[in-house]
């Protein structure tokens, strides 16, 4: 464990935090993609699967795999309460997600069987998961651009994703000179990630800090 | 024995 990887997934942990209680305080899921939290349960539930098999790593790996199972799922169904509580607010969610998720499902399940370690069930789900994770944030972007307003609670869980991403990159370069590992299917995969989150950061510069739209309390 | 877990990272 290298400092980058710490920061990273406290950051990771920070983004899911930040919106459970966004939702939670101002009872609003106004700019949040739907589909976007849904591909997170499938990406946390294919890839944890490891945790049925009792092969520990440790500890913190295990608390923190049941964690993002189990915050993932929490928000999905913080969401789909909304629609019973909330139901002219859902609808405007379901009505601006319209990104087609099913291209995500089928290209990460194609590079799943193309690019795994063993074809095998637990390792070509396990590349499912990091393939899928790598275009999972696209619906919250696509929706986020199209809305062109900048919601304060979906940029913050933006930011936060992307600085997790961000900060795993050093973490590999650490580990490769440090330890001799590389996973090479999780580097090319978080590089991809990576830059669909700088194509964000540089979308937001340009439109957000350079525009008239940042309005400063 | 039983083969390690390579995936240490969430």
């Amino acid at each position: 464990m290298n400092l980058f990887r710490i920061l990273g997934d406290l950051s990771h942990l920070a983004s899911i935090l930040i919106l459970i209680r966004t939702i939670k305080a101002t009872d609003s899921i106004d700019g949040i993609s739907f589909k976007t939290q849904a591909l997170y349960v499938i990406i946390f539930f294919t890839r944890y699967l490891d945790l049925l098999t009792f092969q520990h790593i440790s500890i913190y790996n295990s608390l923190m795999k049941l964690f993002f199972i189990g915050s993932s799922l929490y928000i999905v169904i913080l969401l789909q309460r909304s629609k019973a509580i909330q139901p002219i607010a859902y609808r405007e969610m379901i009505m601006a997600d319209t990104f087609k998720v099913q291209y995500l499902l089928g290209g990460s399940l194609i590079m799943a069987l193309l690019f795994n370690y063993k074809f095998s069930f637990f390792e070509i789900l396990w590349s499912f998961s990091i393939w899928l994770e790598s275009v999972a944030i696209l619906p919250q972007l696509f929706m986020l651009s199209k809305s062109g307003k900048s919601k304060s609670l979906t940029i913050h869980y933006i930011f936060a994703l992307g600085i997790y991403r961000t900060l795993y990159i050093p973490n590999w370069i650490w580990r490769y000179f440090v330890e001799g590992k590389v996973d090479k299917l999780a580097v090319i995969s978080g590089i991809v990630q990576t830059l669909i989150y700088s194509d964000f950061f540089y979308i937001y510069y340009k439109k957000v800090i350079k525009g008239s739209n940042l309005q400063l309390p | 024995g039983p083969k390690k877990n390579m995936h240490d990272e969430l």
